[in-house]
């Protein structure tokens, strides 16, 4: 049976049995996707198999990875920095041949709705892609991956990298860098809106050989 | 499990019911949802003549004609899926990532021969 149990396993596309040790809970998205998809008529005639219809991009394989960073010491030169994150994801379970078709990274935080800072306050996002192996150092120069500011915080922010991370290789480090700007005044309570900040997750989309090689049959 | 036939099952091929119990095969520690599903399966037997409604092949008209001719040299045509249907299944990987894939090819919908 093991044999046979293995050999399922791989055209499930599973090295090995998998046994979470410290699950993480599910996340909604994928929750609600689930159900719904369970929702459906059988059989599911008009479906595209190949499609992720709930975020419209192709695909077959929808993948959260939980962020295995750390936090990193603050000392940004200029401004507040509020926080500072080296974000780490193994994506080595990503097949050879598999096709990145949506990467979305999100920010949670505990709680929704900060008491509006004052006018002309605003908070930073800067998003560098840095060397899994090397210092969390964006290179002199280097241009943020991504870069935005937003004046109130919700409980989850979603930063779309798909454009950024057509090739995600096997390691995924990102610098994480949330500054408060405009007038000095009260930029320590602006900052703690970045305080509650919880956890990040990277939600990846793939086409994966069952679609690329149309219906090959088994 | 499939259920015990309550009446004499058809002999004809058809698709039988077979729900898939994940804890059965030991899986349900990392498969998330669902706890199992009706993937069914073929069985039956092929006959001469085979009966429109048996979603047959050519071919398997003629085997069917040689086997009632010879039935020890040609067996009779076997009875196996001709439409199947996908499920999408919620699991942890092998490093603890919570995956939705979608897997073809995982319900019997029709049997022929």
């Amino acid at each position: 049976l093991s044999r046979q149990e293995s050999s399922l396993l791989q055209s499930l596309g599973l090295s090995a049995k998998p046994s979470p040790k410290n699950p993480a809970p599910v996340p909604p998205v994928l929750r609600r996707m689930f159900q719904r998809r369970e929702a459906l008529p059988r059989p599911h005639k008009d479906r595209d198999p190949c499609r992720v219809e709930e975020l419209s991009v192709p695909g077959d394989i929808v993948r959260v990875f939980a962020d295995q960073g750390r936090f990193l010491p603050e000392g940004q030169p200029q401004g507040q920095l509020c926080l500072r994150r080296l974000l780490f994801f193994n994506l080595s379970v990503l097949e050879e041949g598999e096709r990145l078709t949506m990467a979305r990274l999100e920010l949670q935080f505990q709680h929704n709705s900060y008491p509006a800072p004052s006018p002309g306050q605003v908070l930073e996002l800067r998003l560098y892609r840095v060397s899994p192996r090397g210092l969390p150092q964006p290179r002199p120069g280097r241009r943020p991956l991504l870069e935005r500011s937003f004046v109130r915080l919700h409980k989850s922010l979603p930063l779309d990298l798909s454009a950024a991370l057509k090739t995600p290789g096997r390691n995924l480090a990102l610098l994480l860098e949330i500054s408060a700007s405009g007038r000095t005044g009260s930029l320590r309570s602006l900052c703690a809106s970045s305080d509650s900040f919880v956890a990040t997750s990277l939600l990846v989309v793939t086409l994966g050989r069952q679609c690329r090689a149309g219906r090959s049959r088994r | 499990s499939a259920p015990s036939p309550s009446v004499t099952p058809s002999p004809l091929c058809k698709p039988r019911r077979l729900y898939i119990s994940f804890s059965d095969v030991g899986w349900e520690n990392w498969i998330i949802a669902p706890q199992g599903y009706l993937a069914n399966y073929c069985g039956g037997e092929c006959p001469f003549p085979l009966a429109a409604e048996l979603n047959s092949t050519n071919h398997a008209v003629l085997q069917t004609m040689v086997h009632s001719l010879d039935p020890r040299g040609t067996p009779q045509p076997c009875c196996v899926p001709v439409r199947l249907s996908p499920i999408s299944i919620l699991y942890y990987d092998n490093s603890d990532n919570v995956v939705l894939r979608h897997y073809e090819d995982m319900v019997v919908d029709e049997c022929g021969c």
